[in-house]
């Protein structure tokens, strides 16, 4: 695991809480709100399953810790979107809060009902840059949520040991996790 | 024939596939000259491995700092270490991807 320079974090008191919230203008209209929301939900879960914090969905977007919106082209932080496919997302290191989700890509929650040859788990992608907000950068672990690439149709959503050691070093552990609970295999394929 | 929704419409959406364009350089290595490969080490500027040097251009030779950068990425990212633009360095160079860099002086590795 990595982290970025000077290894951010937040700092809240303890126990943390960070309050989440998608932008209500920059959004996608063909999955519904309710399943967008439970894809973040999960992502959010995974993580506070390892560590003391707390992620709760915040009514007002601008109050929110955690802005999530999705962007097309040049939204204006300095990192342009490039269409379909090839950057997916990005997000900042602690404690900015800001997620963003290149509109141009074919979003799926459920590959059975998404045909999209290029479409892109959005949990995982979720999982994955929630990992930045909390101050972890990219690992060279194939296997670990961390990685930096996902090939369409893939999901990866569940952390690997790396992934949780990255983010315990930071946090500490949530006094109800195990190792043990760690599946053995967590990356599937709906290619085929 | 009517095809269900969104096969219709979606299967097709590859035509801005960023780095599509990147197999052009399958097989190159130090001492190549491929037309476009000021683009690829863009890419490799874009995401940590090569340094951008003030008001330089990149060129499209494959030039010895070229392939160190390459060995960086085969390293860091557990791609067998050839210096070449084989073709698992360029399958996951075209990969969908974070755009956060990976190896930016602004990351510290454990």
């Amino acid at each position: 695991y990595a982290y970025f320079y000077g290894e951010p974090r937040w700092a809240r008191s303890s126990p943390m809480t960070l309050t989440y919230a998608l932008s209500p203008g920059y959004s996608i209209d063909y999955i519904a709100q309710s399943d967008i929301e439970s894809a973040f939900d999960r992502a959010f879960s995974r993580w506070s399953a390892v560590i003391p914090v707390n992620f709760t969905a915040a009514e007002d977007y601008w109050k929110a810790d955690i802005k999530i919106g999705f962007f097309s082209g040049d939204h204006g932080d300095g990192e342009p979107f490039d269409g379909v496919l090839g950057v997916l997302a990005h997000a900042f290191s602690p404690e900015n809060g800001r997620f963003h989700l290149d509109a141009a890509e074919r979003w799926a929650v459920d590959f059975a009902s998404e045909k999209s040859r290029v479409a892109v788990d959005l949990e995982s992608v979720a999982t994955h840059e929630i990992g930045h907000v909390l101050g972890l950068a990219h690992t060279p672990v194939k296997e670990a949520v961390m990685y930096p690439s996902l090939r369409p149709r893939t999901k990866k959503v569940d952390l690997k040991i790396d992934d949780v050691k990255g983010v315990q070093a930071l946090y500490g552990s949530n006094p109800n996790f195990k190792f043990s609970s760690l599946l053995q295999s967590d990356t599937s394929s709906s290619f085929g | 024939r009517t095809l269900p929704y969104p096969s219709t419409e979606l299967t097709d959406r590859t035509d801005n596939n960023t780095w599509r364009d990147f197999i052009k350089f399958l097989d190159a290595g130090r001492g190549s000259h491929v037309s476009g490969m000021s683009e690829l080490k863009k890419y490799f500027q874009r995401f940590g491995y090569l340094e951008q040097v003030p008001e330089s251009n990149p060129t499209d030779a494959f030039d010895d700092r070229f392939e160190s950068s390459v060995v960086d990425y085969q390293k860091t990212l557990g791609l067998p270490v050839t210096g070449k633009i084989d073709s698992d360095t360029v399958s996951q160079i075209m990969a969908p991807r974070c755009g956060v860099a990976d190896r930016a002086v602004h990351v510290t590795g454990r």
